[in-house]
């Protein structure tokens, strides 16, 4: 490139500043910086507009033309929902958003309350239950999250509920006790119902930075994660680290969260979510 | 770490004769990465190297017989100095009560840094009554109400039905009857961006006046850091900075980019979910896990 170049090293500058602003991280940043050099050079591209939206609708590609599926049905039996992640994250709040999308479509819903450790967690998913009008499973604090899990799937099968929301306690990736305590919630639900849980979400908040793909990849090495849902993306963080997992971890983003209230969920939108990246 | 990257930079010039200004470059960039993985905000860093640059155009780095040593010495130094050398203490009144307020993003840790900060205040015989000053989140008030319990500390609300603002100037009569000599407000997680929860958390403090406004945020948190505590710090007169969940392994970046916006110290540190998980901030420490 020459120095009168518009497509010049200042435009590769910008675009490397506004990738690692939005969280996409270092690694993965630099990765897109030195394709969309070679792209520049290969097609010939002097716009600097036209690269951005060769870029955009590469990472729409990268997510997939159809969104994921949120169906949730499970033929013979109720469809199961794991929710799990960092404390903190939104997974109680998402799991009650989720009650109320899927109990406003017809749906029977259980809601299971595993977390049995944090002050108030029963109380705080109870009143979500009320919102959405479902029914919950609690124990007593400090019970065995998987007792929990298990008599919510058994009641769950004896009622024909359609669909169980299983939510858990906040727990950092790097305890190793907590991680081993979220497998086995999975393998007593799964002996339960076998197949189950049938969806595995890992919560995510859209402020988290580089430390969203360790938490991506030790969640899943724990668990087989099926999907993602964002959070607090009403606020300024643009969750870039979304793309790095993707990336590196095929992990879907299945929904995002947008705010406090049981109508704040939406399901993903790669062009939506593109879009504002770079905004 | 970076010491290795540098040392690998370095290895290269050895016996190759002087260092020279594309070295430095070299150097300069592999500093420039450590920072950016490590979260701290891309403009932080950008004032950050031409800082160190100058550092070690002065301190001749160019002449030393150990370059890459040298260097992380100066990165080091430069980000204890940032984070303000020693640890810096609460702010206690004059006259009882001494009023801590606490406010942030949702989910960050300010419910448990409540119960933190009575458990570490009961250690130096201070009495705590936390105020539950969040009428939003579902069971906000009872999460703080068992908390005090486990902490051991006096609390405070009005309900869910009341104002913040008027739960929070009740608490002060509140406080006397019951002899606490301090209070710690438990405001609800709010966005920045939310200009009437904003507005909200302004009124409290211009009644109240806290003698501590402390912004508690996650340690894994990344660019976005600076636009949030640029926001709370333009709408309040904040003194100090929580950050939670340091048991993680996060690198905490967000520290220099929170420090640097706000002009404020990190005066604990949360590192786990007890209420006895609470230290003090050693600037030391963050350095060495920042450069990883
Ligand atoms: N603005 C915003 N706030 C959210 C969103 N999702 C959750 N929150 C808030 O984030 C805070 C934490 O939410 P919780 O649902 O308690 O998070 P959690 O992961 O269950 O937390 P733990 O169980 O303690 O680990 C609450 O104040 C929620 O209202 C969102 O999409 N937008
Ligand atoms: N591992 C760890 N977890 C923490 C720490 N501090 C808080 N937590 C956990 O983080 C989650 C959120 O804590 P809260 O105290 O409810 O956060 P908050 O800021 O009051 O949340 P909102 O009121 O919804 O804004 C809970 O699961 C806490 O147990 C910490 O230092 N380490
Ligand atoms: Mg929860
Ligand atoms: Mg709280």
């Amino acid at each position: 490139f020459t120095g009168n170049d518009p497509v010049s090293d200042a435009m590769f500058d910008a675009l490397e500043e506004s990738l690692i602003s939005a969280d996409v991280g270092v690694a993965t940043t630099m990765t897109i910086v030195e394709d969309m050099r070679a792209r520049a050079k290969a097609e010939k591209i002097v716009d600097p507009q036209q690269l951005y939206q060769l870029l955009k609708d590469e990472m729409v590609l990268m997510f997939g033309e159809t969104a994921p599926s949120v169906e949730w049905r499970n033929e013979d039996g109720p469809h199961v929902l794991l929710i799990a992640g960092v404390n903190g994250s939104g997974k109680t709040t998402t799991a009650g958003k989720i009650a109320f999308k899927l109990a406003n479509q017809g749906r029977s819903v259980l809601l299971g309350a595993a977390d049995t450790f944090r002050a108030a967690a029963g109380e705080q998913l109870g009143i979500w239950a009320e919102r959405a009008n479902v029914g919950m499973i609690r124990h007593k604090e400090g019970a065995d999250p998987g007792a929990v899990a298990y008599d919510t799937v058994d009641a769950a099968i004896a009622r024909n509920t359609d669909n169980v929301i299983i939510d858990t306690a906040g727990r950092l990736h790097t305890k190793v006790n907590l991680m081993e305590e979220l497998k086995k919630v999975q393998r007593v639900v799964d002996k339960r119902l076998p197949g189950a849980p049938h969806e595995v979400l890992l919560i995510l908040d859209a402020t988290t930075g580089q430390n969203g793909l360790q938490q991506a990849s030790q969640f899943t090495d724990a668990l087989a994660v099926t999907g993602i849902a964002l959070t607090k993306l009403d606020g300024t963080a643009k969750g870039g680290m979304a793309i790095a997992i993707y990336k590196q971890l095929g992990i879907p983003i299945k929904l995002i969260g947008v705010g406090e209230g049981v109508d704040d969920l939406q399901p993903f939108d790669a062009r939506q979510f593109v879009d504002a990246l770079f905004a | 770490s970076l010491a290795k990257r540098l040392d690998s930079v370095f290895k290269s010039i050895r016996g190759q004769g002087r260092l020279t200004e594309a070295n430095m470059r070299d150097a300069l960039q592999q500093i420039r990465t450590a920072l950016l993985e490590a979260d701290v905000n891309y403009q932080v860093v950008k004032k950050f190297i031409a800082d160190v640059q100058e550092a070690a155009v002065g301190a001749k780095v160019l002449d030393s017989v150990h370059p890459g040593q040298q260097i992380v010495k100066i990165v080091h130094d430069e980000l204890v100095t940032i984070m303000g050398e020693k640890n810096a203490p609460l702010t206690r009144s004059q006259k009882p009560p001494t009023v801590i307020m606490l406010v942030g993003l949702q989910g960050q840790g300010k419910t448990t840094s409540a119960g933190k900060l009575a458990v570490h205040l009961k250690k130096s015989g201070h009495k705590t009554l936390l105020v539950g000053a969040d009428v939003y989140r579902p069971a906000a008030i009872k999460q703080l109400e068992i908390v005090a319990q486990q902490a051991d500390a006096e609390m405070f609300s009005l309900g869910e039905h009341a104002d913040p603002v008027e739960t929070c100037l009740m608490a002060m009569g509140e406080a006397s009857l019951r002899g606490c000599d301090t209070i710690v407000l438990d405001t609800a997680g709010r966005l920045h961006v939310d200009d009437d929860m904003m507005l909200e958390a302004r009124q409290i403090a211009d009644q109240l006046n806290p003698h501590e406004i402390l912004f508690v945020a996650n340690a894994m948190t990344g660019q976005d850091a600076v636009n949030s505590a640029r926001q709370f710090h333009e709408a309040l007169p904040l003194t100090g900075v929580v950050l939670t969940q340091m048991d993680g392994d996060a690198r905490g970046g967000a520290a220099i980019s929170l420090i640097e916006v706000t002009g404020c110290p990190v005066k604990f540190v949360g590192v786990g979910e007890k209420l006895d998980a609470l230290e003090p901030f050693h600037p030391e420490r963050m350095a060495n896990q920042i450069l990883g």
